[in-house]
């Protein structure tokens, strides 16, 4: 769940424990240790993100756990931004009467 | 303009939450939505539009390495309408060269498509009165996103550099304390306020986020939510009919 309503119980799991029932409940599975422990800390940052988007939040937003904890920015970029507009905005707003827009 | 409106609340308008997979067809799962739920509230009927003809017979290419709402509705428009998901399914992957849209009837058409003003004011009344918008947003928050309303800044969510469509479908109200880390705190009960949000369906599943669905604060363009609101008209030009957004 997300950190906010995480019971923080006896004493809070281990980011170990946390990552293992990540990859139950999205059904993930790495090749090999290397990647294991890759993943891991990636997940970690991610986790110390999600706490510090809770802070920031101004409304009633909770950050936490997702299926793309265990991405990177520019892996979760790829898979999900819309890219073609890679950032800017698209030229739509150019005035009419520049050449380009006449030609096109 | 109402106190709330969610157009997940009269059947036949919203379809399922949908996944883009590893497809970056945000832009054509929200056009599809749109499409999808001016058809159900203008002639009460529930269709399931097809996001794979809008992949395979755009004017730009391969339509899962990103694309654009107005030119999902361009597509419609030059296919003279958009098949049905059953008839045409969504695949995961697109085939630029092989548009199907020919073989298949049509299910839903439309008229035109207009861009509104960026006004969040103006945007509720259209989306109360007309139906579900699609919207452009910067997506930076939503990857850690689990559920309430998000309220970010200018610096925490830049409004210019938006990046990923969802279907707007509604808006409504929350409480909260005035400082919910302070609340939480404290013994005594702290002050409320009031926050105004938007309700969008995103399309990476129903496992994410409040079942596939997420929450924007109303009233400061977080995220950019007011620079590129677009939506189609299925409707002929003739004289307004009122429809109401269920509370």
């Amino acid at each position: 769940g997300s950190l906010r309503s995480q019971d923080p119980g006896p004493q809070p799991l281990e980011l170990k424990q946390v990552f293992t029932l990540f990859q139950i409940q999205y059904n993930r599975s790495y090749s090999n240790p290397e990647e294991y422990a890759r993943r891991l800390d990636i997940f970690a940052r991610n986790l110390a993100q999600a706490q510090q988007l809770e802070e920031e939040d101004l409304g009633t937003a909770e950050f936490g756990v997702t299926p793309f904890s265990d991405l990177t920015e520019e892996e979760f970029g790829r898979l999900y931004g819309r890219r073609r507009m890679d950032g800017e905005a698209p030229n739509v707003g150019r005035e009419v009467g520049s050449e380009e827009w006449e030609e096109s | 303009v109402p106190p709330t409106c969610d157009w997940r609340n009269l059947d036949g308008v919203i379809s399922s939450v949908k996944k883009q997979e590893s497809c970056n067809c945000c832009w054509a799962m929200a056009a599809a939505g749109n499409i999808e739920a001016l058809w159900g509230i203008r002639y009460h009927q529930s269709v399931e539009l097809s996001v794979q003809e809008l992949l395979d017979c755009g004017r730009c290419g391969d339509g899962c390495r990103g694309g654009f709402v107005w030119d999902a509705f361009m597509t419609v428009l030059n296919n003279s309408g958009l098949a049905s998901e059953k008839d045409y399914p969504f695949q995961g992957k697109a085939k630029p060269h092989r548009c199907l849209a020919k073989k298949h009837k049509r299910a839903a058409w439309i008229q035109d498509f207009i861009m509104l003003q960026d006004n969040e004011q103006k945007i509720a009344w259209h989306l109360a009165t007309e139906g579900p918008i699609t919207v452009t947003i910067n997506m930076k928050l939503l990857k850690q996103y689990k559920k309430g309303v998000i309220k970010a800044t200018p610096t925490s969510c830049d409004p210019l550099l938006v990046d990923h469509c969802v279907l707007l479908v509604g808006f409504g109200k929350t409480e909260a304390e005035v400082d919910r880390r302070a609340g939480a705190a404290a013994s005594q009960p702290y002050p409320r306020r009031s926050i105004p949000f938007w309700i969008l369906k995103n399309s990476w599943g129903a496992e994410w986020g409040e079942k596939g669905y997420f929450r924007l604060y109303r009233g400061n363009n977080t995220c950019g939510i007011t620079k590129y609101p677009l939506t189609a008209r299925v409707d002929r030009p003739v004289k307004k009919r009122r429809v109401s957004c269920p509370p």
